[in-house]
């Protein structure tokens, strides 16, 4: 594995997105791997609409909330091809879905796969190498107050709230850390990015991760 | 509206958040360690900010079980 690896620098992850006041880091999650899977496969990067997913996804919440893993079954079960945003805009509300004739263009998720990588955050590393970025889920209390830098402390497993998607890492410093994009806006945390150390499963971040195939 | 109940309630939270604020900073001893201090969430409850950010449904996944990669 590279000692440093960052999916950004490949120019396949969308700009950071702001939820606002709506429990969507679920669907901005899943469809932040979906646009950066696309783009690693030569298609141009494109921001999918979140909003679909948020409304159609009928084993979540919308805005009440919802799991990465149940949005993606969804996605797999019934193959609905995602919209550009540009079709169908974030309105940070749930609304009723809109469908689209099979013959309209989106983007499908074939298959995906998800683990418990807790303990094998080095096989997690490849994994984000191989496959892209990855959705995970994490105890985000902490993160109401944070401001930049890597978070060691404060942060537990196991009582995950919050979904992410993990964008790269780096293990050249002396603390070897994650690269998260979260869907907060770029006015918090490190211009909408955050760093949680590698090892441990600090924040739970290795707890549910899953990679899309498209 | 300044002196109103709303404006206090935001004002006690905003205070609540700076106590919170030197209790976590109290780990960060490394220049790389997390800081944390005031932004946009400075006024919400931590029971506000949990039931608007931290919605996201828990789904257990199973143990990875592929190869391990060799540092």
């Amino acid at each position: 594995l590279p000692a440093k690896f960052d999916w950004r620098q490949k120019a396949v992850v969308a700009p950071v997105q702001n939820q606002q006041a709506c429990g969507s880091c679920w669907a901005f999650s899943v469809v932040g791997a979906m646009q950066s899977v696309h783009a690693i496969e030569g298609s141009k990067l494109e921001q999918l609409s979140v909003q679909q997913v948020l409304d159609c996804s009928y084993k979540n919440k919308g805005c009440s909330g919802g799991s990465p893993l149940w949005a993606l079954d969804w996605l797999k079960q019934t193959g609905v091809k995602l919209v550009p945003q540009s079709e169908y805009p974030y309105k940070a509300k749930t609304g009723i879905c809109h469908f689209f004739s099979q013959s309209h263009g989106g983007v499908a998720v074939t298959n995906f796969t998800a683990h418990d990588f807790s303990g094998q955050e080095e096989a997690m590393m490849g994994q984000l190498v191989e496959r892209g970025p990855l959705t995970a889920i994490v105890d985000a209390v902490s993160w109401q107050d944070y401001l930049g830098g890597i978070i060691q402390h404060h942060c537990s497993s196991q009582w995950s709230n919050h979904a992410i998607l993990v964008v790269g890492y780096d293990t050249t410093g002396d603390i070897p850390y994650w690269i998260v994009q979260n869907s907060w806006g770029t006015t918090w945390g490190n211009e909408g990015y955050v760093y949680i150390k590698i090892g441990g499963n600090v924040c739970g971040i290795a707890d549910s991760v899953a990679a899309v195939f498209l | 509206e300044i002196g109103s109940e709303e404006s206090d309630r935001r004002h006690r939270y905003f205070q609540d958040a700076t106590k919170r604020h030197a209790y976590l900073n109290s780990f960060s001893a490394a220049p790389q360690s997390a800081r944390y201090g005031i932004n946009q969430f400075s006024d919400l409850s931590q029971e506000e900010f949990r039931d608007l950010y931290l919605q996201a449904q828990t789904s257990r996944a199973p143990c990875f079980s592929g190869p391990k990669t060799v540092g």
